[in-house]
């Protein structure tokens, strides 16, 4: 039984990426077979899987353009049972040259379809807008895991967000639901991330899992040796939350 | 002589809103006469000078569509010195209808070239993302400033934008320049900071300012009370480093 997961949040930077590679790594260390979509043209999940430059011209984008068949762009990561469909800068091209297809929202839902039932989970990583990209990964998703960071501006985004998912639910993909919703950046020693987390918690209600991601500079560290903070420093408070978040994502 | 400055960089939440509020604050606390244009349809800045819900019907999206005169959408902040064009979310509707139309790129310049001797300084605050909102900001400017998170993942992106601001040097803004590069959220406690700001240095020399942002809870704290820090607790170290980056700016 598979499920495909979109991340999402067009605010920028409250871990979306870390989300994805960390989550996905997770999962693949408890025998999961998973699968982790880069479809952000800054390719950053790419990159902290230490994957940046090993797949010259095998890219989500040259797949979608027919170029390529999705089973040669997909990379085995250093975990198992972790893979990559990585994405390249080209894929900014995708945003402005799907404008004229028909059915542009929904392409990487017909490219993925196809494989799910090879995964026991996709992830999806979007960037940091409600553009045709990461409608794209809503659209192709089961439900969509919603990272909040504990601060005041990301608040404001969430209303965003949730009418866009309700658009999608109305028209392209009347099945997407809500994941659930993962804080991260949490800082204990603040006022501003415990007013926050009241916040979302009164918000979203059992919504928000009981895992909560630390601020830990070990997630910082990790992508710059293209690893996930299991394989980088697996007593991390950081890999310790990504691990617990995994087991409630897989109990759900 | 009035400086048209956008502040730009794709990546997500690196400080891009939090840098035109303070320095566009620190800017007007020092007498210069200073515009911020929301350019964002998150209108972050809006709300992080006590803005939002106090416009409605007067946002930049109804100037740029004809439905209101500049004058009229242009509010006055709790700075004597700093005024507001805000921003709402109908912007977002911005990006997509202005692929029909004739020099899309240059719809924000020909709105702020005739007013642009009323202000020293005019702040543009842009998405994470290089559409055409970030477009027809970097086309209105006379320079731009980049503010870089001290991240791993931040480090990535610089090329990008660099090959966009030579591709709009090329064509649409033939004199744009960097204004210079800002690094923020410098934590001197861990080594991913001191290593990012050592690979930022040499990259981009003395177009670095002295000034570093450190990472400061007042920073964040700061909009949810709608205010700039300078006025939300002005000894705080983001407050003063804001206040010494608006020196160098001006000193330049
Ligand atoms: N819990 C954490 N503790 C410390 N640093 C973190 C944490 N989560 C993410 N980071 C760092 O913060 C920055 C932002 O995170 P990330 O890039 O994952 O966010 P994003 O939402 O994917 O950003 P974008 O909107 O640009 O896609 C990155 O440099 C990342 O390494
Ligand atoms: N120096 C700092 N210290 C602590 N927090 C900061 C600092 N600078 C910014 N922040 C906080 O970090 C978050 C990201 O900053 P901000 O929203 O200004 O980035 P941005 O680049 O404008 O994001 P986006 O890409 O979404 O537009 C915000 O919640 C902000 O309050
Ligand atoms: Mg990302
Ligand atoms: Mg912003």
């Amino acid at each position: 039984m598979s499920k495909i997961i979109a991340v999402a949040n067009q605010k920028g930077g409250v871990g979306k990426t870390t989300t994805v590679v960390n989550l996905g790594a997770s999962l693949a260390a408890a025998e999961r077979q998973t699968l982790i979509v880069d479809f952000d043209p800054q390719s950053n999940a790419t990159s902290g899987l230490g994957q940046r430059g090993n797949h010259t011209g095998r890219s989500v984008y040259r797949v979608l353009g027919g170029h390529l068949p999705l089973e040669e762009a997909i990379l085995q990561t250093e975990l198992p049972f972790l893979k990559l469909l990585p994405a390249e800068r080209d894929l900014t091209g995708a945003e402005i040259e799907l404008i004229q297809v028909e059915g542009r929202e929904s392409v990487l839902k017909a490219m993925l379809d196809p494989i799910r039932n090879t995964y026991d989970y996709i992830l999806i990583d979007t960037p940091p807008s409600l553009g045709l990209l990461t409608l794209n990964g809503l659209v192709a998703s089961d439900s969509v895991l919603v990272p909040l960071q504990c601060e005041y501006y990301a608040l404001e985004g969430v209303t965003e967000l949730l009418s866009t998912l309700d658009r999608v639910r109305s028209s392209l993909n009347p099945n997407i639901e809500i994941e659930g919703v993962v804080l991260t950046m949490y800082d204990d020693r603040t006022n501003l991330s415990r007013m926050v987390m009241e916040e979302i918690r009164k918000f979203f209600g059992d919504k928000v899992y009981e895992a909560v991601i630390p601020r830990n500079v070990k997630l910082g560290e990790a992508p710059s040796y293209g690893k996930p903070a299991i394989l980088y420093d697996i007593r991390s408070k950081g890999a310790e939350a990504y691990l617990a978040l995994a087991r409630e994502v897989m109990h759900k």
